[in-house]
């Protein structure tokens, strides 16, 4: 019920009417989009039950392993109705066809794939938003000082998504395992999306906010 | 933590 309270409003592209449409122009649209994006899941970030009591330095450590797992799992969600598109917002909502235009063919697949899993098992908001914190609480980072901290994040968020399933999903007494293991190739799909966007930056046509950097640049 | 700044601000501001 927190986590549901704490999900960030829908956030929109607005991609420049000014600018012709090009692989750059997509591209800086979804940078500007990811970048102010992220100033809303670090404040969602603080709304998890636990996180806040973290230290400051292993909040940063999560979210600087996470964010672009956070940044997919919401386009995923956001596309699940919407087959074999990618709805990185209401208004801007991209097919195979823009993607292989802005060089985000293989990208996109990867994200479809991720989406595809969650529809076949019907992903509910409630599990989505669970899954999300239980990312960021997972979220492997090689910084962390207070790893029993960080365990008692994942544990409670693992006993929330337990609880969730026992009441709703009776039926399926092994759906908090299959929601657990969409995490991996959330995580393959995270790693892809970074190593993406860094070559974008290296060769400095699309102009990026100093957020998007500051954590694309973490991950280096 | 320096690299870090606007992460550390944000973190920070909107407890």
């Amino acid at each position: 019920t927190l986590l549901l309270g704490a999900e960030p409003e829908k956030v929109c592209a607005m991609p420049d009417p000014a600018l012709p449409d090009s692989d750059i122009k997509a591209l800086t649209t979804l940078c500007d989009l990811a970048d102010r994006e992220l100033v809303l899941n670090i404040s969602w970030a603080k709304h998890i039950p636990g996180f806040s009591s973290l230290c400051l330095s292993d909040q940063m450590s999560l979210l600087q392993s996470a964010w672009m797992e956070i940044l997919i799992l919401r386009v995923a969600f956001r596309s699940l109705l919407c087959e074999d598109k990618l709805v990185f917002a209401e208004d801007y909502i991209m097919d195979a066809e823009q993607a292989k235009s802005a060089g985000l063919l293989e990208l996109h697949k990867v994200i479809l794939q991720l989406v595809r899993r969650y529809r076949s098992m019907r992903l509910e908001r409630e599990e989505f938003v669970t899954l999300k914190a239980i990312a960021l609480a997972n979220s492997d980072s090689m910084h962390i000082e207070d790893v029993e901290a960080v365990q008692g994040l994942q544990d409670s968020l693992h006993e929330a998504l337990l609880d969730y399933e026992c009441v709703h999903h009776r039926e399926d007494p092994r759906r908090t395992g299959k929601l657990i293991m969409t995490l991996p190739l959330l995580r393959q799909t995270s790693a892809k999306a970074v190593q993406h966007f860094c070559s974008i930056k290296q060769d400095g046509r699309v102009p990026m906010h100093k957020l998007f950097l500051e954590l694309l640049e973490a991950n280096v | 933590k320096e690299k870090h700044k606007i992460l550390h601000r944000l973190l920070q501001n909107s407890s």
